[in-house]
This record gives C-alpha cells, structure tokens and sequence, in this order.
C-alpha cells in the first residue's frame, strides 16, 4: 500500500509544470524515503531529477517499493481539476496498474477522486557522481528567469561566465548582442534577493537557451536558485522545493565541434 | 562553431 497526502495540491501543480516541458512520462519512484524521479528529455541533452522527501508530506506510508509510471500531460488534467488549497492524497495498491488521486476542499465538503492508469516504462537508473564545482552561485530565481528570457529574444545559447567579480551571462544574434552582469551582493535586506558566488576557479560554458527556459518553469517552487558549474560537466540549476524536498536540471554544455 | 552535447557518458547507468 501507497499513500502520500500533501496539505496543498498547489505543490504538485508546480511541481509538474516545472517538468512537462522536458518530459512526456516519468516513472515516481516510491519507497519509505520518499518519492523519486529521474529521467533524461528525449534528447538526452538534459535531466530532471526530483526527490521529495516523506517527512515533508502530511501523510506518507509506503510498505512496498513501488515504481509508478505515470503521462505527465495525464497528470496535469487531473491536478487541474483540483484546487490550489485542496489537500490531495495519493494512493496506489501493491503492484497496482492504476494510481488514484484523491483531492478534499479544505472545509470537506467536496472530495473528488481520480484513477489513473499506470505506464511501463522502461527507464534506466542514472548515478549521478558528485562533484566539487568550480563555480556555484545562489541567486534569485526570479532574476534569474527573467535574464534567460531576456536574453532568449537576442540569441539561441547563452554563456554563463562566472568569476569572482559577479557572474555574466550573454547572447549574440542576428540583431546583436546582449549582456548581463550580476555582481555578488554585499549586503541585502532579505536572503531571498543575494547573489552569492562561491568560485574556486572561473569558469565559461555555453547552454541552449531552449532548455534553460524549461528549467525557469520550476521558479514558482523556490526564491532562490543555485547553479553550480565545472568545465566539461553539466551544468545543475537546482530548486529548493521548502521542507519538502529539491528540483535538480542537469544539462549539457554546448561544445566545440 | 559550437554544437549541443549530450549527457551520455557522464552519468553511469545503474
């Protein structure tokens, strides 16, 4: 038996907005830590790797690891019937072929349920090594959404260039050329508004605009976003889901031909 | 000029 129930259907919403873009189908992993996902867009350039953790839910229990394969565009009709206050719980059997959705109003007095049917997906398992990054940087994340889409009108990459002085990001197309600096703040009001940079080597790497913009879907989950960079490794754009778990994009560089 | 790399190679497949 299956049962995870988070006070706030919005959650999941946000959740899957952040990852439709990149992925048409995903297999949850279930187990007593949590949910998991894991899985490369179709063109094997980037990776969404999601955890939510099981103290973060109202309710979890899960006797059995269970592995749902679930359409993402499915899911999304069924989290849009549901309202953004509704308490949601998700419910599958042991060797299920279907998932139910069940959302409650806050005042109980409307309860909705939802059954799905379960894909099998034949999704392989990745180990993502860990890294010592050159470069990691904190900023907000709407800042950071509103220089990729800014940038996304002049060109078709952007280069992310980090030293210790701020980190740069710039475009060049057909009409021109775009750049922006951040510096790394030395005071602010609030954590949410610092840039912070921690470099131990500066580093430049280009990206497909493209993808970055998916991954700003994820920017209605968290203030801040950190992404962290090393020469010849994929860049991680990580989104700190708050006391529920992370949202991690990997994606790679573009390189010389 | 540049072209899109892929993540294969860098994750190893459990």
């Amino acid at each position: 038996m299956f049962e995870a129930r988070l006070i706030n259907s919005v959650t999941f919403k946000k959740v899957l907005d952040a990852i439709k873009d990149l992925l048409n189908e995903a297999s949850f992993d279930c187990s007593e830590a949590g949910i998991q996902l894991q899985a490369m867009d179709n063109s094997h350039v980037s990776l969404v790797s999601l955890a939510l953790r099981s103290d973060g839910f109202d309710k979890y229990r899960c006797d059995r690891n269970l592995t749902m394969g679930m359409n993402l565009a499915s899911m999304s009709k069924i989290f849009r019937c549901s309202s953004n206050d509704d308490t949601v719980t998700i419910k599958a059997q042991d060797d299920a072929d279907t998932v139910t959705f069940m959302f409650e109003s806050k005042k109980q007095e409307k309860i909705s349920d939802y059954e799905m049917k379960l894909m099998n997906l034949d999704q392989e398992h990745l180990g993502i090594p860990d890294t010592d990054f050159s470069c990691v940087i904190r900023m907000p994340a709407g800042e950071f959404a509103r220089i990729v889409r800014d940038l996304s009108q002049f060109g078709e990459s952007i280069v992310i260039s980090c030293t210790k002085e701020g980190v740069k990001f710039s475009t060049s197309g057909d009409i021109g050329s775009a750049n922006v600096k951040l510096a790394q703040t030395s005071s602010f009001e609030k954590e949410e508004e610092a840039v912070i940079i921690e470099m131990q080597e500066p580093v430049t790497l280009t990206f497909a605009c493209q993808y970055l913009n998916s991954f700003t879907k994820a920017t209605p989950l968290a203030n801040q976003v950190q992404l962290s960079m090393s020469d010849n490794v994929p860049l991680v754009v990580e989104y700190q889901i708050p006391d529920l778990g992370h949202l991690r994009y990997y994606l790679a560089p573009k390189i010389e031909e | 000029g540049q072209v899109q790399g892929r993540l294969d190679g860098f994750f190893q497949v459990l």
